[in-house]
């Protein structure tokens, strides 16, 4: 089973 | 003082057709090498990143960094009463709260012009890191959008395959399973009919639908899209804007826990 994860997860808050 | 005016007024409409789905609101960012947008999607799960550079426009002020919040509904009733051949003026005062649209017809028989209020918005700016990614594809953007509305019919999920042979397109649900491959292409008449791939290694990634289909309102910005992949990071999905800058939809896989 997949989960979607958040853009955030990846990119970091600046 | 800003001011940006744009003779191809279409290509702004077309740009608002390519985010309004996508995002309620976002922060256009003037500065004096032209216009930014970064914002992620209501539900955080993608990130849409717009580039105007001054280059692109006729004409382009902009004496201070300003920082303009739009309502992007209002933004696309204000668009919507531009024909496509106007040539399309955003401006603002500085430390203003309003942004006036103004469209001229090509021969200014017609003059308009729309203020719309301005937004207090407090968006968090991600940091993208410069990334070497292990596959990129280029596709013709027609062939993009067919593929993610067909492979929508079948589940909510598009996984993306892609090795030096060329690139896959599958999707599994209720009523079966679909698979749609593309070969790099050898020749092509016209270079926005080519596939291209330039693996340097191969990558799956699966993907939600939903979000793809929204990507693909901006294929009339460009004739081509180019898709770059890495293991575990987003997707980016990149469409040029002529000779003006790029939007670039960034999409975070679904992954197993």
């Amino acid at each position: 089973r997949l989960k979607q994860k958040g853009i955030h997860r990846f990119f970091p808050v600046q | 003082m800003f001011e940006a005016r744009l003779v191809q007024g279409a290509l702004l409409k077309k740009v608002m057709e390519a985010i309004k789905e996508l995002l309620n609101e976002a922060s256009f960012d003037c500065a004096h090498s032209g216009i930014l947008l970064q914002a992620m999607d209501n539900s955080h799960v993608s990130l849409v990143s717009l580039n105007l550079r001054r280059e692109g426009f006729d004409k382009y002020r902009c004496d201070r960094n300003l920082v303009m919040g739009m309502n992007l509904s209002s933004m696309s009733k204000i668009l919507k009463c531009a024909s496509n051949d106007d040539i399309i003026t955003m401006k603002a005062q500085d430390n203003a709260d309003t942004v006036t649209f103004v469209f001229e017809s090509p021969k200014q028989e017609k003059i308009s012009d729309y203020e719309m209020k301005l937004t207090n918005l407090d968006q968090d700016h991600l940091g993208i890191p410069e990334t070497e990614y292990s596959c990129v594809i280029k596709l013709p953007s027609a062939e993009f959008a067919r593929i993610c509305r067909d492979l929508s019919q079948f589940g909510e999920s598009i996984v993306i395959s892609c090795t030096k042979e060329g690139v896959k397109f599958s999707a599994a649900g209720d009523i079966g399973t679909a698979n749609i491959k593309l070969a790099q292409t050898a020749t092509v008449d016209k270079e926005e009919d080519a596939v291209m791939v330039d693996m340097q290694e191969p990558v799956t990634l699966t993907f939600a639908c939903k979000y793809l289909n929204m990507f693909t309102k901006a294929t009339p910005l460009s004739p081509q899209v180019c898709l770059s992949m890495s293991p575990d990071v987003p997707l980016v999905v990149e469409y040029k804007i002529e000779d003006i800058g790029h939007i670039r939809y960034y999409l975070a896989p679904r992954i197993g826990d």
